[in-house]
């Protein structure tokens, strides 16, 4: 492995590029898997469309953002099944650099069809969090007013206002978690998938789209800087008319 | 000396050691993620252009090095007051910035696009 700076250097000096403390990271751990199957081909697709061959961002990239993160569940759980219906539980965890990072966008890109051995499934997913109730039914087209390069079995759904109002700024662990829920097409019988590994199928993921929140903080700043001078100056002026 | 200072005037004895393919300027570099050990959690791209800035920042800053004014104070220290006082240095000057897609420690694919990743020009500072 080609050196790097010590870690001390990197520890003492929080302002390197984030790839430095990303190859600290990555040096140190054996990343877990090589990721593979849809989640992978997505990301090469949205790389590719924002990207040339050398990594020069394209000029008229569409992603509108500066970080876009595929995550995926964490836990996947079968539920007993209700009536015709097959339910997973699926949870993603929201780990995020909250200070570097604003969350612009988060959407749900999960499988709308599922073709097993002897069953044709339409499939929909529906967020686990309160007053937020979001139940759609297949659609090619995602929330999004950006094509997103879903496959045909595949649909995104954006669940920004969700992610943002109810979870994002949530102290302590947060977790999403999503009811992926399908049914036979054109029958009401119960169905029996087990063996079928559905938990180890990808059927659904989470990206989120970050920015920068460095020009958030420079406005930030030069907001409440301006706050004080005018607090300052009204006072200067109260004092002149006295 | 003028000659030492004004870019139209050379003086003799500048020829003869500091060529213009010595002087402070831009070299295009290649490596892979590869060789610097990193292919274990960048998925793309492959290869990726660096570059460097190398060469002798002389008294005489040739235009377009973007030096200040103290680039030239400092060579004429070195050269005429005190050795110990070091030319200015060739180090990158613009940058370009570069999209990384990488895998995280916990399996999340992360698209990302790093500021100040490949140096565009070169300055004497």
């Amino acid at each position: 492995k080609a050196g790097l700076p010590s870690t001390a250097l990197l520890a003492d000096n929080p302002t390197l590029p984030s790839i430095l403390d990303l190859a600290k990271e990555a040096s140190g751990k054996e990343v877990k898997q090589w990721p593979q199957g849809y989640p992978l081909r997505y990301m090469l697709k949205l790389y590719q469309r924002s990207a040339d061959p050398l990594g020069h961002p394209r000029e008229n990239r569409t992603i509108g953002a500066k970080m876009v993160r595929l995550i995926k569940p964490s836990a996947n759980t079968v539920r007993p099944p209700r009536g015709s219906w097959h339910v997973q539980t699926l949870d993603f965890p929201l780990a995020s650099d909250q200070v570097a990072y604003e969350l612009i966008r988060a959407t749900v890109v999960y499988r709308h069809q599922l073709h097993l051995v002897n069953y044709n499934l339409s499939c929909h997913v529906e967020i686990w969090v309160p007053k937020c109730g979001t139940k759609h039914s297949p659609s090619s087209k995602s929330g999004s007013s950006k094509p997103s390069p879903t496959s045909k079995a595949w649909t995104e759904m954006d669940i920004t206002h969700c992610v943002q109002q109810k979870l994002w700024n949530r102290k302590g662990r947060r977790v999403l978690r999503l009811r992926f829920m399908c049914q036979q097409q054109n029958s009401n019988e119960t169905l029996k998938l087990q063996g079928h590994g559905l938990t180890s199928l990808d059927v659904a993921f989470l990206l989120l789209y970050f920015n920068d929140t460095d020009d958030g903080v420079q406005a930030k700043l030069l907001a409440r800087g301006q706050e004080e001078l005018i607090d300052r100056e009204s006072s200067f002026l109260v004092r002149s008319v006295r | 000396q003028a000659c030492g200072i004004a870019s139209d005037v050379s003086c003799p004895s500048q020829e003869h050691n500091v060529s213009i393919n010595n002087q402070c300027s831009l070299h295009p570099y290649e490596i892979s993620f590869h060789q610097l050990g990193w292919d274990h959690w960048i998925i793309a791209p492959r290869l990726y252009t660096p570059n460097y800035c190398k060469g002798i920042c002389t008294r005489i800053l040739h235009y377009g090095l973007n030096s200040p004014n103290h680039a030239i104070i400092q060579s004429l220290v070195s050269e005429l007051v005190n050795h110990s006082v070091p030319q200015p240095s060739c180090v990158p000057y613009n940058f370009l910035p570069m999209s990384i897609l990488l895998i995280e420690s916990d399996g999340s694919i992360l698209y990302k696009e790093y500021e100040g990743m490949i140096a565009q020009s070169c300055t004497c500072r």
